[in-house]
């Protein structure tokens, strides 16, 4: 593992970790999505099929049960607990998850390296991971008063995706292993989805101003 | 398996 997939894997646990905090310590989920929540429990439930099956490193087992665990109870927070759901902007989240979903299915079943059912579902996370965080975004827009640990939230996911392309240009120089265009081409659209945000939140902090998105 | 050197990641 280099220093790029590490820092990658601790950004993403640093952005669940400050969504946890902010639901869990100030029972608020305002501004964010639960449309994006459910979209990665779907992409982490798709996705480590084979957690039992297919033992990596005690590492890889324990990172994969924290992502599953948290995104399941993040979206059971903003669904079921009383205080939380109270926050939750329903009336402004209103991406169709089918919108996403659907689309992403049926690239997985065209377009895989394999016919089958684990790598279908494993292919079709990917490509639901590229584009789950669009729900979030189109809300963050419509969020006149963006909060200091929702932008945190978002800039530590957009971070972690752009580590996993140095993650990704280090293993190709350091590994004798081939090109994997699905994982790259579906990482590479994800991190530019980040693009724009991370335009306005270089701005904000910059000029020590609060982040807005235009609309 | 083709693809098990991506299956190393998260």
């Amino acid at each position: 593992m280099n220093i790029f997939r590490l820092a990658g894997d601790m950004t993403h646990l640093a952005s669940v970790l400050v969504l946890l905090l902010k639901i869990h310590t100030i029972k608020s989920c305002a501004g964010i999505s639960l449309k994006t929540q459910e979209l990665y429990a779907l992409v982490f439930a798709t996705r480590y099929l084979d957690i039992f099956t297919n033992y990596i490193s005690f590492y890889n087992t324990i990172m994969k049960l924290i992502f599953l665990g948290s995104s399941f109870s993040i979206v059971w927070y903003i669904k079921r607990h009383k205080i939380v759901h109270r926050s939750y902007d329903k009336d402004q989240d209103t991406f169709r998850h089918w919108f996403i979903v659907l689309p992403c299915l049926v690239l997985a079943l065209l377009i895989n390296e394999r016919f089958t059912f684990k790598e279908v579902m494993w292919t079709f996370s990917l490509y639901l991971e590229a584009v789950a965080i669009l729900p979030q975004l189109v809300l963050l827009q419509r969020t006149r008063n963006i909060d200091n640990l929702t932008g945190q939230y978002v800039f530590l996911l957009g971070a972690y995706r752009a580590l996993y392309i140095l993650n990704w240009i280090y293993r190709y120089f350091t590994e004798d292993h081939y090109i994997h265009w699905i994982t790259w081409i579906a990482g590479l659209v994800q991190t530019l989805l980040y693009a724009d945000f991370f335009y306005y939140y270089f701005q904000s902090w910059k000029n020590n101003a609060k982040l807005e998105l235009p609309a | 398996s083709s693809s098990s050197v991506t299956k190393d990641e998260l």
